[in-house]
């Protein structure tokens, strides 16, 4: 473990906490994409399906995290869509997921370190992961805003992978461990957030509220 | 020898 990657795991935790957080206290998941966070639901229940395989006692703070992440995805997915559903902008929230999922699922079985189902739904939920987040930067540009409590959401989301980046750089330096696959996905994956980097780094900061140009 | 694939990272 090292601290970017450390640093990587909060920032994530926070992002899921941030996200519940203004669902929670706000009673509206306005704003926010249920489309992506059903695919992130997916992406851990497909990356930690071990968990389930051959459940072992939660002898380390890593089971514990997986733990973590399925159930406040899963739960967040039941205040957008059940609790808190009549807030939801259905409308607004119109990518179609099943031009992610389906690219995703094709190029696990496509390219992988190894062809076992294990393996596979490994990789896809890296994948899935890389794009999970355009529905929701979708439906930002469609209704032209986004909450200050969102942008920070969304900010804490886009730093963990790129904290995750310097971990690879810093795993491949100091323990020549590479996992292309995991690197080349989670660069994509912060590449799409830059735009929104620039607007929170020059506007949340100093107060201002995002507004893309409509 | 076999090396066993095993993803360590969250």
């Amino acid at each position: 473990m090292n601290i970017f990657r450390l640093f990587g795991d909060l920032s994530h935790l926070a992002a899921i906490a941030i996200l519940l957080l203004k669902i929670w206290k706000t009673r509206s998941c306005a704003g926010v994409s249920g489309k992506t966070q059903l695919l992130f639901a997916v992406c851990f229940i497909t990356r930690y399906i071990d968990l389930f395989l051959h459940f072992v006692s939660l002898y380390n703070t890593e089971k514990v995290m997986k733990l973590i992440y399925i159930s406040a995805s899963v739960f967040t997915c039941y205040l957008i869509f059940f609790k808190f559903k009549a807030t939801y902008d259905g409308n607004h929230d119109s990518m179609r997921a099943e031009f992610l999922i389906v690219p995703a699922a094709g190029l696990a079985c496509l390219i992988n370190t190894k062809f076992d189902a294990i393996e596979i739904l490994w990789t896809f939920s890296i994948y899935l992961e890389a794009v999970a987040i355009l529905p929701q930067l979708f439906l930002i540009s469609k209704t032209g805003e986004a909450e200050t409590i969102t942008s920070h959401y969304l900010f804490a989301q886009g730093s963990y992978r790129a904290l995750y980046i310097l971990n690879w750089i810093y795993r491949y330096h100091y323990e020549s461990h590479v996992d292309t696959i995991a690197i080349v996905a989670g660069v994509v994956q912060t590449i799409l957030y830059c735009d929104f980097f620039y607007l929170y780094i020059t506007k949340v900061v100093k107060g201002q509220k995002i507004v893309l140009p409509a | 020898g076999y090396y066993k694939y095993k993803h360590d990272e969250l």
